[in-house]
C-alpha cells in the first residue's frame, strides 16, 4: 500500500492513488531507463571495458549501476538547503521526503554528497573515479576476475595520477576518494533492500 | 525477488543497451 515514491529517480514523490502497481512502475521503469543507459554508455566509453567479456560487462553494470548514478546525481542533493530535486526539476525537502516514508538512505546520500563534494574533484576526475567504481573485481558472477582486476588497476593507476597532478600538495584525496568505495558499497545495499520492499508490494 | 537488479528490469535495459557494442564484439 505504499503511496509514495521517495527515489529523486521519479518526477515527483507523490503517486496518483488510482494508478494499479503496474503502471506506477512501469513509470518508475520510464523514468529511470534513460540514466540507465546514459550509464551504459558511459561504461562503453572507459578504455578496456569493451574488450571484456559480454557476461562480465553486463555483471559490472547490473551491480554497479545505482553506484555510479549516485555519483553522478550528487547535484540532485542540495546540502545547504536540505532538499532534493526530482527529474520534474521541482525541489523536496528532506523532512518532506521524510514525512513521505524516507529513512536511512536519504541521511546517507546527503552524508555521501557532502564528503564527496568536500575533495573538490574535477569533471575528469570524477568521471575516473566513476570508472573505478564500475570496474570493480570483487563484484559477484563475474567470469574472468583477472580481466576485470587489471582494468581495475589500470584505473586506479590513472586516478591516482591523475589527483597527484591536479592536487600535487593533498595525495590525501585519493586515499579518501578510494574510502568513498566502501560507502557507495553501503548506500547500494541499503537501496536494494527499499526496492525490495517496494516490489513485494507494487 | 532476490535479485534487485532483475526486480527493476535492469538486466533487460542494460543488455539491449549494450547490444551495438555486443553485435560488434561478436562479428
Amino acid at each position: 500500500n505504499r503511496m509514495h515514491l521517495v527515489c529523486p529517480m521519479n518526477t515527483s514523490p507523490y503517486v496518483d492513488p488510482q494508478k494499479s502497481g503496474h503502471s506506477i512502475w512501469e513509470e518508475f521503469s520510464m523514468s529511470f531507463t534513460p540514466a540507465v543507459r546514459e550509464v551504459v554508455e558511459f561504461a562503453k566509453r572507459i578504455p578496456g571495458f569493451k574488450d571484456l567479456s559480454q557476461h562480465d560487462q553486463v555483471s559490472l553494470l547490473k551491480a554497479g549501476t545505482f553506484e555510479v548514478l549516485v555519483v553522478r546525481f550528487t547535484s540532485l542533493f542540495d546540502v545547504k538547503e536540505r532538499t532534493v530535486t526530482f527529474l520534474s526539476g521541482r525541489k523536496y525537502s528532506v523532512d518532506a521526503l521524510r514525512s513521505l516514508g524516507a529513512g536511512d538512505l536519504l541521511n546517507s546520500m546527503f552524508d555521501f554528497t557532502e564528503k564527496l563534494r568536500a575533495l573538490n574533484l574535477g569533471e575528469e576526475e570524477i568521471s575516473l573515479f566513476t570508472a573505478v567504481v564500475l570496474v570493480s573485481a570483487d563484484r559477484s558472477g563475474l567470469e574472468n576476475v583477472n580481466s576485470v582486476e587489471a582494468l581495475q588497476e589500470t584505473l586506479i593507476r590513472a586516478l591516482r595520477s591523475l589527483i597527484t597532478k591536479n592536487h600535487p600538495n593533498e595525495i590525501a584525496i585519493f586515499t579518501k576518494l578510494l574510502l568513498k568505495l566502501p560507502d557507495l558499497r553501503s548506500l547500494n545495499n541499503m537501496h536494494s533492500e527499499q526496492l525490495l520492499a517496494f516490489k513485494v508490494q507494487p | 525477488f532476490s535479485d534487485p537488479a532483475s526486480n527493476l528490469g535492469l538486466e533487460d535495459i542494460i543488455r539491449k543497451a549494450l547490444m551495438g557494442n555486443m553485435e560488434e564484439k561478436q562479428e
